[in-house]
C-alpha cells in the first residue's frame, strides 16, 4: 500500500503525458517511465488510448516493451533482445526489481541460485547487495535473507500488473478466503451457543442436585 | 448532541481547577470515614504508561506514582510516571530511593504548567495477582497519614497478557485498627501458595475500589490510528508461547495446593471428632483449586482456539 | 481500478502465511499438549 501511495501521483502524471503527446513523440515518455527509480506499476499507461494505438503500427516496439515492463522479466527480455531496443541501465534495473517481484509471486523462499541465474548477477554478495539496496531499500520487497541455507525469505512482494486471465483466479481465491471466513463465524458461532446451553443444562442439573439434597435432608430430620 | 459537544464534555475532566482542589483538601472529607473514597477514573494515557512500565519490567516489581486530582468520592488519576526503583515487595520503603526524584518530578511538572499533584502510587505483582501484601499495607497506611488523598494501584503484568484483559486493583487501607463493618466482597483471584499466607493475613486492612476509565477526544483520535498497529500485534503473538513460564508457574503452584489440600484431609480421617467449620474451609480449600485449574485450562484453551482460528484464516486459502 | 488490484494481488501472495512442514509438525504438537492438558485438568476437576 506504501508503494502505491508513493506511485500514485507518478502514474497521474505519466498517464496525463501520455494523453496528450502525439505517437512518434510517445518513445521517449516510455523510457522516462520505465527508468523512474519509483514507478513499478504500468498498466495505467498501457490504457491510455495513444499508447494502445501504438498497436500494429511502426511505433508497436514502444508498447512491447512497456508491456515487458507491465507483465515481463529480465529472462524475457533476453530471450527477445533481438527484436527489442537496448535497454537503458536504468531500465535493466527497474526489469530486474520487478523480475524479482515475479518470483516472490511464485515461491515465498527464493533459493539463491535461482535469484541469481534470473537476475544474471554473478555472486551472492553482489545478489545480497542487490536485493538489499535496490529492492528492501525501494520497499517493494520485505523479507530476510538466510545466508545459511541461501536463501531470501519474502514476508511482502508490491503486487505487479495484472497479466491477462489473473484476475479470475484472483476472485476465485477471494472467494475462497471469503467463504472459509463465513464458514468460521458460523462454527465459532454454533460453539457459542453450545457453550451457553451446556452451562445452562449444568447449572440446572447443579440446581436439581441442591434441591434433592435439601430435600433428603429435611426428609432425614 | 454534537461530536463537538460530546467531546467537549468528555475533555472537561481534563480541567483541573486549583481553588476547588485547593478547598476540598482543607475541607478533608476523608478523615471522617474511612470508605470516602469508592470510585477511581483513570485516564487511558495513565494506564497505557503504568501497564507498559510494568510489562518492562519483567518478573520484577517496579513501581512510580500517579498524578490527579479529586472530584468528590472519586480519584482521578490523569497520568502516572514510572520511578527509579526496583523490587518494590523487597523491602519496607522502596519508595525512600525516590524520594529526591519525585520532588524534582513534581517541581518541574509545575514549572511546565501541570498542576496536578501526586494522588497515588502504583507497583506491579508479576504474576500473583492484585492485591496488598504486608509491607504494601503500611506503606500506605504511612501515604494516607501524610500524603491524603492517596491512592495504591497494583497491576499485574504477566496476568495481563494471559487474561487477555488489564489485571489491575485499587486500594485504600483503613486506619490502624479500624474494623469495617461488613466483609468486602471482592472477586476471586488465584493467590500462589508461597503469597497466600502474606495475603490473608492483610486483606482485611484495605478495601478495594471501582475502576474506570476515560480519554480524551485527541486520544480516541491516536487510539483509532493505532487500531490496526494493535491488531497486526494480537494477531501476532500467542499466549500459549509468550506466557509459557508463568503457566508452568501456575501449574506447579497448584500441584502444590493439590498436596496440601490432600494432606490436610489425610489428617481428616478423625472426621466426626472434627469441628464441622474446619471440614467446611477444607471443602472451599478443594473448591477454590478447582476453580484455579478451570481458569488454568480456560486461558490455555483461549489461546488455543486463537491459534486455530489464525491457522484456518491465514493458512488454509491457497491460489 | 488497477492500483486496487494490485494491492489484492499482493495480500493474496501473502496466503497461506506459513506453509512447512514444521511449522505444521509444532502446531499439531502444541494442539496435542494443550488439550492433553484439558484433558488432565478434567480427571483433576472431576
Amino acid at each position: 500500500m506504501d508503494i502505491e501511495q508513493k506511485q500514485a501521483e507518478l502514474i497521474d502524471h505519466f498517464v496525463n503525458q501520455a494523453s496528450t503527446l502525439k505517437a512518434s513523440a510517445i518513445w521517449p515518455l516510455i523510457i522516462e517511465a520505465t527508468s523512474h527509480p519509483s514507478l513499478f506499476a504500468f498498466s495505467e499507461i498501457l490504457s491510455t488510448p495513444t499508447v494502445s494505438e501504438l498497436e500494429g503500427t511502426e511505433n508497436s516496439l514502444c508498447l512491447d516493451v512497456l508491456r515487458l515492463f507491465a507483465h515481463g522479466t529480465w529472462s524475457d527480455y533476453k530471450s527477445n533482445a533481438g527484436r527489442l531496443p537496448q535497454l537503458v541501465p536504468d531500465q535493466v534495473l527497474k526489469l530486474k526489481q520487478l523480475t524479482v517481484l515475479t518470483l516472490a509471486e511464485m515461491n515465498k523462499v527464493l533459493p539463491y541460485d535461482q535469484l541469481m541465474q534470473e537476475l544474471d548477477v554473478a555472486n551472492v554478495r553482489e545478489l545480497e547487495d542487490f536485493l538489499i539496496n535496490e529492492c528492501m531499500y525501494a520497499g517493494i520487497v520485505r523479507g530476510k535473507l538466510d545466508q545459511l541455507r541461501r536463501c531470501f525469505e519474502v514476508q511482502f512482494a508490491a503486487g505487479r500488473d495484472l497479466r491477462p486471465g489473473q484476475l479470475g483466479n484472483m476472485l476465485e481465491t477471494l472467494s475462497n478466503w471469503l467463504a472459509t471466513s463465513d464458514n468460521l463465524l458460523v462454527s465459532i458461532q454454533e460453539k457459542i451457543k453450545w457453550a451457553d446451553s451446556t452451562s445452562e443444562l449444568d447449572k440446572k442439573h447443579q440446581k436439581d442436585v441442591e434441591d434433592r439434597v435439601e430435600e433428603v435432608k429435611k426428609s432425614l430430620f | 448532541t454534537t461530536s463537538t459537544d460530546t467531546s467537549f464534555l468528555s475533555d472537561a475532566i481534563f480541567h483541573y481547577d486549583e481553588a476547588a482542589q485547593t478547598k476540598f483538601q482543607q475541607e478533608k472529607p476523608w478523615s471522617n470515614d474511612p470508605n470516602y473514597f469508592r470510585r477511581v477514573k483513570i485516564s487511558a494515557l495513565a494506564l497505557l504508561k503504568m501497564v507498559v512500565h510494568a510489562r518492562s519490567g519483567g518478573t520484577i516489581e517496579v513501581m512510580g506514582l500517579m498524578q490527579g486530582k479529586t472530584d468528590g468520592d472519586t480519584i482521578i488519576v490523569m497520568d502516572a510516571f514510572a520511578l527509579p526503583v526496583e523490587g518494590t515487595e523487597t523491602r519496607v520503603n522502596a519508595q525512600a530511593d525516590a524520594y529526591e526524584y519525585m520532588v524534582d518530578y513534581s517541581q518541574t511538572n509545575k514549572q511546565a504548567g501541570r498542576l496536578e499533584n501526586a494522588v497515588g502510587w502504583y507497583h506491579s505483582h508479576p504474576g500473583y495477582g492484585c492485591w496488598l501484601s504486608g509491607i504494601d499495607v503500611s506503606t500506605q497506611m504511612l501515604n494516607q497519614q501524610f500524603q491524603e488523598p492517596f491512592l495504591a494501584v497494583v497491576i499485574d503484568p504477566t496476568r495481563t497478557v494471559s487474561a487477555g484483559k488489564v489485571e489491575i486493583g485499587a486500594f485504600r487501607t483503613y486506619p490502624e485498627g479500624y474494623k469495617p463493618p461488613d466483609d468486602p466482597v471482592s472477586e476471586y483471584q488465584t493467590i500462589p501458595l508461597n503469597k497466600i499466607e502474606d495475603f490473608g493475613v492483610h486483606c482485611k486492612q484495605y478495601y478495594s475500589l471501582d475502576i474506570t476509565y476515560f480519554k480524551s477526544s485527541l486520544d480516541c483520535h491516536l487510539l483509532d490510528l493505532l487500531w490496526n498497529k494493535y491488531w497486526v500485534n494480537t494477531l501476532s503473538s500467542s499466549p500459549l508461547l509468550g506466557n509459557g513460564d508463568y503457566v508452568a508457574g501456575q501449574i506447579s503452584d497448584l500441584a502444590e495446593k493439590l498436596e496440601h489440600a490432600e494432606s490436610q484431609l489425610a489428617h481428616s480421617r478423625l472426621g466426626p471428632l472434627m469441628a464441622p467449620q474446619r471440614k467446611k474451609d477444607e471443602e472451599s480449600q478443594l473448591a477454590k483449586i478447582t476453580r484455579d485449574s478451570a481458569k488454568i485450562t480456560v486461558e490455555q484453551v483461549h489461546g488455543l482456539m486463537s491459534q486455530v482460528i489464525k491457522d484456518i484464516l491465514f493458512n488454509s486459502v491457497r491460489q | 481500478e488497477n492500483s486496487l488490484l494490485r494491492q489484492v494481488s499482493s495480500l493474496l501472495r501473502r496466503l497461506p502465511a506459513i506453509e512447512s512442514e514444521k511449522f505444521q509438525d509444532d502446531f499439531l504438537m502444541e494442539y496435542n499438549d494443550t488439550l492433553l492438558i484439558a484433558y488432565l485438568a478434567m480427571f483433576t476437576n472431576c
